[in-house]
């Protein structure tokens, strides 16, 4: 995956993500692609959550799965998952759930119950930095307003690190793909080099959600494993989703 | 070799922005999900028009697990406890969970299955 928080020259907050699935999980080799990457993008769906007659929140989301991985709060705030791999693994949580001791939470349903029950940027990275988890996480966060925006570095029982933008010093945008922002990228694995240089060349003046989809839709950044292509603006109330795929010649990821 | 340039990298993107052409697939289509019905009703019409893709994928999971444990006996204890471990989720999820589970006709065990993916597949 890979996921951008994003500020331009007047503090406006764009957020999207790339949402990349289905590694080593069936490789299809007549259409060169992954089985399961290729499955699940007809089951891809923007969701509206109503109560009253009134949304609550919206997601893009699996048809069948009840959590989270993208989602916005109209006017409030933006989120993303993206995975962390790791040897203390959402097995170790799931063992120890089934053992009876349950006091880390789902990483979906998390997400999902933050989306539903936060009200405010500052709420919403408060949930998402101190529950337990029973996997390790990044939650990549967007907010309102100038300087609401994050990378929340999760093991299962601890927040490991809060990348923040343009506070102190900080960058106008962080982004995230599936390693800790502050060690190197896997070097088969490297898409963030090219999603940075990318991003560099946008600057803050002309930074929007079509040029961070131009970001996202250049190879590496978009590969074999990209479902599909989510665009965010808390600010204007919306979220946009779009079934993608990389035609050869591309990365398996 | 490792260190090379990536062959299939390109150049930044320019003004690609509405997506059109062979990598645009399609938009998600819209549903709403009305959170005042009971839990186990919300997601009804959704898994009433995605059933069949629903049940590509499980089968396809179920298929790629029996490809690593061939005599189906893994496969088959494993659907049994997540049939179990659905009773210890936390409400609204496991309402959710077996209102999809009856809607779609696909076996609990496969739905908790997809639910839980991203807790196994962290290692």
């Amino acid at each position: 995956c890979t996921s951008i928080v994003a500020e331009d020259k007047t503090g406006k907050l764009y957020h999207a993500r790339n949402l990349d699935f289905g590694l080593f999980l069936g490789w299809d080799v007549k259409n060169s692609s992954w089985t399961i990457t290729e499955e699940l993008r007809p089951l891809t769906v923007s969701l509206d959550f109503q109560r009253n007659n009134k949304t609550v929140f919206k997601s893009s989301n699996f048809a069948g799965y009840v959590g989270m991985v993208s989602g916005m709060k109209p006017g409030i705030f933006s989120l993303t998952m993206n995975e962390r791999f790791s040897i203390d693994g959402g097995y170790i949580g799931i063992f120890q759930w089934i053992l009876g001791k349950r006091d880390g939470m789902w990483m979906g349903f998390l997400t999902r119950a933050v989306l539903e029950n936060s009200t405010s940027y500052e709420d919403a990275k408060d949930q998402l930095t101190k529950t337990k988890l029973l996997a390790p996480a990044y939650f990549i966060l967007g907010g309102n307003r100038t300087g609401q925006g994050c990378v929340i570095t999760r093991s299962r029982l601890s927040t490991l690190d809060i990348w923040n933008i343009n506070t102190n010093g900080g960058p106008w945008y962080v982004l995230e793909t599936n390693y800790d922002h502050w060690e190197d990228p896997f070097v088969l694995d490297d898409r963030r080099t090219p999603a940075r240089r990318c991003m560099d060349r946008i600057t803050p003046e002309n930074i929007s959600l079509p040029t961070i989809f131009d970001v996202l839709t250049t190879k590496p950044v978009l590969n074999k494993l990209t479902v599909s292509t989510t665009l965010i603006s808390v600010t204007d109330s919306r979220i946009e989703t779009y079934l993608l795929g990389c035609p050869d010649p591309c990365n398996p990821w | 070799a490792v260190l090379a340039k990536d062959p299939y990298a390109e150049e930044c993107r320019n003004e690609s922005y509405p997506p059109s052409g062979p990598r645009f697939k399609g938009n998600a289509p819209v549903y709403i999900i009305n959170l005042d019905l009971p839990p186990s009703k919300r997601w009804d019409q959704l898994i009433n028009d995605k059933k069949v893709q629903l049940k590509t994928l499980t089968d396809t999971m179920r298929g790629i697990m029996t490809a690593f444990f061939p005599s189906g006996k893994v496969v088959h204890i494993l659907e049994k406890e997540l049939t179990l471990l659905s009773a210890t989720l936390p409400y609204p999820f496991r309402e959710e969970i077996e209102g999809i589970a009856k809607a779609s006709g696909i076996p609990l065990g496969e739905i908790v299955m997809f639910n839980v993916f991203y807790e196994i597949f962290t290692v």
